[in-house]
């Protein structure tokens, strides 16, 4: 099953070694750039699920709510015979309908853009039907792994949704600050 | 099946931008450092594949005749939320039994690491058995997508083995040297 590869390889080659160290990496932050993430409720990586796979590689393209600001600090690693793989976060000025602006770290699940591609490309052999069951399968693995991982516990946010709409419509922006 | 969906994301989510840009960046690194990969024949991501999907992250420790030169210049591209989120490969010199040294792109594929760690996760319900079986389709399925990528021809070879033995026997070295 596609989406159940995609789910655990997206947790044992980023995220299990990615959110345990978001907390530090947004007190870091936060010394350097006046404590901007200020509620520590919201110190998770927020991470989109749109079951419809559309994902924008721009978010400021999604919502015109939403506002890129800055990157956290970049993770280094050797990675599978790759000097200094670099993995690094960016962090969202989101704005609410009373025009406040709260900051957040967000980003797209990427292997949904995979499901996305492998639904374009005719030798893939998967359709959109597949694409929909197997998108609805990855966020349920994820789910469970993220809920059996200790070492995650608190440091994320999986955010799923059917239809962001259009930008005009804010869906995003509003979803992520009604925490 | 796991293996054919990490096979379409590694092609999807990596190869299919990475390689055909790689001739541009050796070129590129080859101005600035003084023509180091010399042989056209081997402007190619040498993609190790072991079975075993025992991977090192520092390929040095695999064989003492692989060392690590410099990295070519970084891809970087905002993808779904990360903005410039950074893609880039290593260059290694590979002795001969000659005892002269060779230059090449190589990096281990990195899905048969998630297959591994699957491999080690109780929760994961994925047996060594099935780990062996999902690396040869993945192999299989990876080397059917790239043969019909028009864009990615030429540059890559994939490096499909049992066991690199230990890094005395220098499997790894004589296995990249031998085109
Ligand atoms: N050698 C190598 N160098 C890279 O820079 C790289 N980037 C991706 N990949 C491999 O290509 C395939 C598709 O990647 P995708 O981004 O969709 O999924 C990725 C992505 O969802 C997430 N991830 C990994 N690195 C990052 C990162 N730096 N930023 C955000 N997400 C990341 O975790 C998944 C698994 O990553 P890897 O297990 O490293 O292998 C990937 C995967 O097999 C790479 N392989």
């Amino acid at each position: 099953n596609v989406a159940h590869g995609l789910a655990w390889s997206y947790y044992v080659g980023y995220l299990k070694f990615v959110l345990p160290r978001l907390k530090d990496l947004i007190s870091e932050f936060n010394r350097d750039n006046k404590n901007l993430l200020a509620c520590k409720e919201t110190w998770k990586l927020h991470i989109l699920l749109p079951l419809s796979c559309e994902i924008y590689n721009d978010l400021e393209k999604a919502d015109s709510h939403i506002q890129y600001c800055k990157d956290l600090p970049e993770l280094v690693l050797d990675r599978a015979g790759t000097k200094r793989r670099v993995y690094k976060q960016s962090i969202y000025g989101v704005m609410g309908e009373d025009k406040k602006l709260s900051y957040c770290v967000v980003e797209y699940a990427t292997p949904l853009q995979s499901l996305y591609a492998m639904s374009q490309d005719e030798s893939a052999a998967f359709s959109r039907q597949d694409r929909l069951e197997q998108a609805q399968l990855f966020c349920r693995t994820l789910e469970e792994i993220l809920q059996s991982s200790k070492e995650c516990a608190g440091c994320y946010r999986l955010v799923v949704y059917e239809d962001s709409g259009d930008s005009n419509s804010h869906f995003l922006s509003k979803e992520l600050l009604r925490h």
